[in-house]
């Protein structure tokens, strides 16, 4: 999971 | 009506004026422009119903595992009726000669195979925009964590497909069949082609940016 952090990120953002 | 109205924009390629044509420009110009498509699709996932509902982890799995089935579906979309020319943006369309210089032309072929196949269904955006939801909920990851929600969310995407198709073409009881259908070849090409973009990023000479990186990454 530590390797996918800006998927991690982009979805736990609200939009 | 839901995914029609989650949509994403249209995003354009912009290629660098300053740069001269070559196969490297090609690609850098296809790569920028996926990285930006994939932060739209992944704020498009969450608009699915029902996407968010799952864990973070299962909707990671789902994207890591179908991100490149989304970004050539909707090539191909755009590339409905147009003789043979591949549309990534509305300001980046490549004929099979660019394609041949750019090194893509197997992919080329493989996207154009869907298009003709798209072109022949006569497939509408309605239906489009329901088998990109359908393809990131099948996407069979080997990861996924609660597979009664992601079911879930399936049958729900395909009880919506049924429906669209029951309305829009009443008299074909076979159309949501043969939609689906269509899907093991897109698998087949994403797969070939994020195949030839880890190649691309093992030789090292086409800047790539970091979500697209950390998605091929997910493949390797």
């Amino acid at each position: 999971k530590e390797k996918h952090k800006i998927l991690h990120r982009l979805l736990q953002n609200s939009t | 009506s839901h995914l029609l109205g989650a949509e994403p924009e249209k995003i354009y390629a912009m290629p660098d004026p300053a740069l001269p044509d070559s196969d490297i420009k090609a690609l850098t110009t296809l790569c920028d422009l996926a990285d930006r498509e994939l932060v739209v699709n992944i704020g498009w996932a969450k608009h699915i119903p029902g996407f968010s509902s799952l864990s973070l982890p299962d909707q990671m799995s789902l994207l890591q595992s179908a991100w490149m089935e989304i970004l050539i579906l909707r090539v191909v979309f755009r590339s409905l009726g147009c003789e043979d020319q591949l549309v990534f943006a509305e300001d980046y369309v490549m004929n099979e000669e660019q394609a041949k210089l750019a090194g893509l032309q197997d992919l080329y072929t493989a996207i154009l195979q869907l298009v003709r196949k798209y072109t022949s269904i006569k497939l509408h955006r309605e239906e489009f925009v329901t088998l990109k939801a359908i393809a990131l909920a099948n996407a069979d990851s080997m990861h996924i964590e609660d597979w009664v929600a992601v079911q879930r969310l399936q049958d729900s995407l395909h009880a919506a497909l049924q429906e669209l198709v029951s309305v829009l073409h009443p008299e074909d009881g076979q159309r949501a069949g043969r939609l689906i259908m269509t899907l093991p070849l897109l698998r087949q090409t994403a797969a070939k082609a994020v195949q030839h973009f880890c190649n691309i990023k093992q030789d090292g000479r086409v800047p790539m940016h970091k979500l697209f990186l950390e998605l091929l990454e997910a493949h390797a």
